[in-house]
């Protein structure tokens, strides 16, 4: 493993900490979408049902097993959680996912590795994950005053993206037969999703102003 | 071809 992939893995985790403790010391959910989380759900156990059929490394396993129970966790607090539920922006949180989650799946039944069950659901998994951050996005431009940890979320979600492009060109360079087109493509599509954001979160930051998005 | 081996990523 190199230092990028650690980098971008240790990203992803913190983002999801940052997520987790937001919602538990505010007792708060505002901002944050749960279609996002629930896109993210789905992308996981699609692509994470190799944890009854492979075993990589321990490091890997306890990663999956995190960001599963960590999702899933966050939707039933979203969801359920008596005082953390109402604080949910129901009515501003309406991107519909379907809309992502068809068309994802149809490419994914196309354009694949292998037509097999597994390999149809991981890629699809692959596809997903490039725009589950859109409803997150999109509810932050509605929301007037963001506040510092949603933002911090989504940039660090950004960068666990880039620096998983820096371990594809290092692991590129390194390794001889490494290729996985469409999750590169993929993956690449997905960071430029996060450009715009990235662009008013270090404005926001430069300037010490609060951040805020364009509509 | 994507070989299977490489699924070692997150």
């Amino acid at each position: 493993m190199n230092i990028f992939r650690l980098a971008g893995d240790m990203m992803h985790l913190f983002s999801i900490i940052v997520l987790l403790l937001k919602i538990n010391a505010t007792r708060s959910c505002r901002g944050v979408s749960l279609k996002t989380q629930e896109l993210y759900a789905i992308v996981f156990v699609c692509r994470y049902l190799d944890l009854f059929t492979s075993f990589i490394s321990l490091y890997n396993t306890t990663m999956k097993l995190i960001f599963l129970l960590s999702t899933f966790t966050i939707i039933y607090w979203m969801r359920f959680h008596k005082v953390i539920r109402v604080t949910y922006d129901r009515e501003q949180d309406t991107f519909r996912y379907q809309f992502l989650i068809l068309p994802c799946f149809l490419l994914a039944l196309v354009l694949n590795n292998e037509f097999s069950a597994m390999e149809v659901l991981w890629t699809f998994s692959i596809y997903l994950e490039a725009v589950a951050i859109l409803p997150q996005l999109v509810l932050l431009q509605r929301t007037n005053n963001i506040d510092n940890l949603t933002g911090n979320y989504v940039f660090l979600l950004g960068s666990y993206r880039a620096l998983y492009i820096l371990n594809w060109i290092y692991r590129f360079m390194t390794e001889p037969n490494y290729r996985q087109y469409l999750v590169w493509i993929s993956g690449i599509v997905q960071t430029i999703v996060y450009i715009d954001f990235f662009y008013y979160y270090i404005r926001s930051w430069r300037n010490n102003e609060k951040l805020s998005l364009p509509a | 071809p994507e070989v299977k081996l490489l699924k070692d990523e997150l």
